[in-house]
């Protein structure tokens, strides 16, 4: 037998300036209880496939990542999201995109990737695919979180202002 | 972004990834993590997922590429990752993170951000997690 691992990331550009004591507090107990569900399944001798889920379904539930519910919002106001999943040693994927109602969406990909012959669905499709596979769908206000919405309201008064269009993509947080 | 790789008692390996995008994007954008290959990707040899800036991800083929170098190059996860994440995204213009997994088990994460949140569980059972580069 082999050593289970589990490695997960919460996201990169992270900024000493925006973090608090209790925010990374926060973080840092949301990313040992995701180590811990996933790796709960690998030590029941369940597939990487297992671990991989479960722990992203702790990050995707909790608001503080930009994933599931406390995802960011777009242009238009809206919750989008996209999630992806892949098996190596069969080379098996499945993926979704632009979804708005799917609570886990990683939960989505997987069920792409097993019970589909397609590798990647998008929007309208997708969670109609959802619906008929029995995965969990929510109103998209459940996504909705203050802190995000505040986000897109300072992005848009700087969209308003000239700022973002005058500097360029370059100067935009692309992180996705 | 979020995202995890993992190797199981069978030492299979996978890889996944979830992501609302980015704040205020538009016109129907969609980044990597959706992508097999950019944001994410595993193989018999290597897991990868990926949180940065999608369209350099993307351009890049990130994810795969960090696994091709392991596969056929037989870089460690650790050269591989370097190479794509602190060496190529960056040449670009892009930035970001990943983590990476080897079928060996040898654990990769790199980014050349201030921080990347990020955690690894193994044989002691004892979730580790860090968030800048010196932790």
């Amino acid at each position: 037998q082999v050593q289970p691992l589990l490695v997960i990331h919460g996201g990169a550009g992270v900024e000493r300036a925006e973090m608090t004591p209790e925010r990374e507090a926060r973080a840092r107990d949301a990313l040992a209880l995701a180590l811990r569900r996933g790796y709960a399944r690998l030590q029941a001798g369940d597939s990487a496939l297992d671990a991989v889920s479960a722990a992203i379904v702790v990050l995707e539930d909790d608001p503080l990542f930009n994933a599931g519910r406390g995802a960011v919002f777009t242009h238009d106001g809206r919750n989008e999201l996209d999630a992806s999943i892949m098996d190596g040693p069969s080379l098996a994927a499945g993926a979704v995109a632009n979804v708005h109602r799917v609570k886990n969406p990683v939960l989505l990909a997987r069920a792409v990737m097993e019970k589909s012959p397609h590798v990647l669905l998008f929007g309208d499709g997708a969670e109609q695919f959802a619906a008929e596979q029995g995965i969990a769908l929510v109103d998209p206000s459940y996504f909705r979180t203050e802190e995000r919405w505040q986000q897109l309201q300072k992005a848009l008064k700087e969209d308003a202002a000239g700022k973002r269009a005058a500097t360029g993509m370059a100067t935009l947080r692309h992180f996705g | 972004t979020v995202g995890a790789v993992a190797r199981d008692s069978q030492g299979r390996l996978a890889a996944a990834t979830s992501t609302g995008g980015m704040t205020d994007k538009r016109w129907g954008r969609v980044g990597d993590s959706p992508i097999i290959g950019a944001g994410t990707y595993a193989n018999a040899d290597c897991a990868v997922s990926g949180t940065g800036w999608g369209e350099y991800y993307l351009r890049v083929a990130a994810a795969r590429d960090i696994c091709l170098r392991m596969s056929l190059l037989g870089e460690s996860a650790a050269i591989a990752g370097q190479a794509v994440i602190e060496d190529e995204i960056p040449s670009l213009g892009g930035d970001g993170g990943a983590i990476v997994l080897g079928a060996d088990g040898e654990v990769a994460m790199p980014f050349n951000t201030e921080g990347m949140y990020r955690g690894w569980i193994g044989s002691d059972g004892v979730p580790h997690v860090a968030i800048y580069a010196q932790d």
